[in-house]
């Protein structure tokens, strides 16, 4: 028996918009520690991973683990049913082949349950260890959707270079080229409109923007992004999601051959 | 010429 209950639903809602484009079906893992998912593209350049602790929910009963199978468009079909302000419970019975989701509105005058199949999914899981990374850069999360918004417009990747002059991020297409520095500000009164970069060694990695503007989807969950990057390792772009947990795309970088 | 990395190239399956 599996019921997760989420008072701050609309984080479920985003959370599946910021993932479903990328991911077509994904299992769900639900454990003591939380309500987790980890999927890999189609392609296997790009991967995210969710973990909604189980502190973080109102109600939280798992009594043994389970994963689920979802295709994460039927899901946020159901999900946008959900009001923004809607209080969103998971519910699923041991054996069962499907899951339920529950909505009740602040005021408990309306509740809706929607009903979904789940699906047999062959996961490939993959062991992602503790890397130290040469530089990670934190700033605002709006500022990094616009900056790959606007590249995406001239090139078709983007080079993120660190280095003590700050976050460099350049394309190149048929028009011609683009170029954006971002320096470390931390002088701003608001903690999340600040960029910092913590750099160990100079590092430039190139990677497909086309992927990185789908990361962006999850600018809505936080404020601030961290981008982690170490030369020959997948760059790690994360969104923390406030008291609850994260969601992190990794993305393998473009090499010359 | 550039060449996209694959992801398995890099983490293990688990």
């Amino acid at each position: 028996m599996l019921e997760l209950r989420l008072v701050q639903g609309s984080l479920l809602k985003k959370v599946l918009e910021s993932v479903k484009d990328l991911v077509t079906d994904a299992n769900f893992d639900c454990s003591a520690t939380g309500f987790s998912l980890q999927a890999m593209d189609s392609s296997h350049v790009a991967l995210v991973a969710l973990l909604l602790r189980s502190e973080g929910f109102e109600h939280y009963r798992c009594d043994r683990n389970l994963s689920m199978g979802m295709n994460l468009n039927n899901m946020s079909k159901m999900l946008k049913c959900a009001g923004n302000d809607d209080i969103i419970t998971i519910k699923a019975d041991d054996g069962s082949d499907t899951v339920t989701f529950m909505f009740e509105s602040p005021t408990q005058d309306k509740i809706a349950d929607f009903e979904m199949k789940l699906m047999d999914i062959d996961s490939e899981h993959l062991g992602i260890p503790e890397a130290e990374y040469h530089a990670i850069v934190r700033m605002p999360s709006a500022e990094f959707a616009r900056i790959c918004k606007d590249l995406s417009s001239i090139g078709d990747t983007v080079v993120i270079s660190v280095t003590k002059e700050g976050v460099k991020f350049s394309t190149r297409g048929d028009i011609g080229t683009a170029n954006i520095v971002c320096r470390q500000n931390t002088s701003v009164d608001k903690p999340e409109e600040s960029t910092i970069i913590e750099m160990n060694e100079p590092v430039s990695l190139t990677f497909a923007l086309r992927y990185m503007n789908s990361f962006t989807k999850a600018t809505p969950l936080a404020n601030s992004v961290t981008i982690s990057l170490s030369s020959e390792l997948p760059v790690v772009v994360e969104y923390k999601i406030a008291e609850m947990g994260y969601i992190r795309f990794y993305l393998a970088p473009k090499i010359e051959d | 010429m550039q060449r996209q990395k694959s992801l398995l190239s890099f983490f293990e399956k688990s």
